[in-house]
């Protein structure tokens, strides 16, 4: 059987958020090492990539390895129906038909269990390597956000540009431009309020702002973001989560037609 | 105009 049980059951609430409006289902692969989870938004545009390990679980057993089909918003629904103080567990057979969630309070006087219909999903699994980026940068998640927020109001486009002397979002359209700079932080206090850049050679790419702002959905999950950019490469956007993994986005550059 | 490839065409994909 398969049982993982996560105390701060608020994450995968917060993980549910994240991924329900971009993909409509994911197939969660769970085996030894943890969850992941791998899909491609329906225009193949960008893809999630997720990885929960499984020494980050309080409790985590998986007999065999196990491919569970999901409709997100099925999930997001149930998800929903958790407190955000409960203890979350997630539940299923070898051969399983249905997983079933079980949502305890945490002075155990309420317990609650939902059980979801699992699907049969046929999808692509893409090898992602690890590469050595030409530009890392890392800020405060609350950040990013806003900028993509603000600056969605002004086209369809970011061009996020990277220099020693800093990271540079600008946005144009009928009604102006925007530009916002960050500099890389001098002396931080706290490191969640630094923004950091490790930089081989400048970079400059332009993004879809309609991804960038489902993928500021994670921003619950983490204070820093990453942002890894190179040439001829998907941008990569990571939030970690907690001390048991991270979720991972990856959008394709636009480029001239 | 600007265009974007698939995602899974720079990850070995369809």
């Amino acid at each position: 059987m398969f049982e993982a049980r996560l105390a701060k059951g608020a994450i995968f609430k917060k993980i549910l958020e994240a991924v329900k409006d971009l993909l409509t289902e994911a197939s969660w692969d769970c085996g030894d090492m943890g969850i992941t989870l791998q899909a491609m938004d329906n225009a193949h545009v960008s893809l999630v990539s997720l990885n929960l390990r499984s020494d980050g679980f309080d409790k985590y057993r998986c007999d065999r390895n196990l491919t569970m089909g999901m409709n997100l918003g099925s999930m997001s629904k149930i998800l929903k129906c958790a407190g955000n103080d409960d203890i979350v567990t997630i539940r299923a057979q070898d051969n399983p038909d249905t997983v079933t969630f079980v949502f305890e309070s945490e002075n155990g006087e309420k317990q609650s269990d939902y059980e979801m219909k699992l699907m049969s999903l046929d999808l692509e699994h893409l090898q992602i390597p690890e590469t050595e980026y030409a530009c890392v940068v890392k800020m405060p998640a609350g950040e990013f956000a806003r900028i993509c927020r603000d600056l969605s109001q002004f086209g369809d486009s970011i061009v996020i540009s990277c220099s020693k002397q800093g990271v540079k979002f600008s946005a144009s359209g009928d009604i102006g431009s925007a530009n916002v700079k960050l500099a890389q932080s001098s002396n931080v206090d706290k490191e969640e309020e630094a923004v950091t850049i490790e930089m081989q050679e400048p970079v400059s790419f332009t993004y879809a702002c309609r991804y960038l702002n489902f993928f500021t959905k994670a921003t619950p999950l983490s204070a820093q973001v990453k942002l890894s950019m190179s040439p001829e490469y998907p941008l990569m956007v990571e939030y970690a989560i907690d001390d048991i993994g991270q979720i991972r986005y990856f959008l394709a550059p636009k480029i001239e037609d | 105009k600007q265009k974007q490839r698939s995602i899974a065409s720079f990850f070995g994909g369809s």
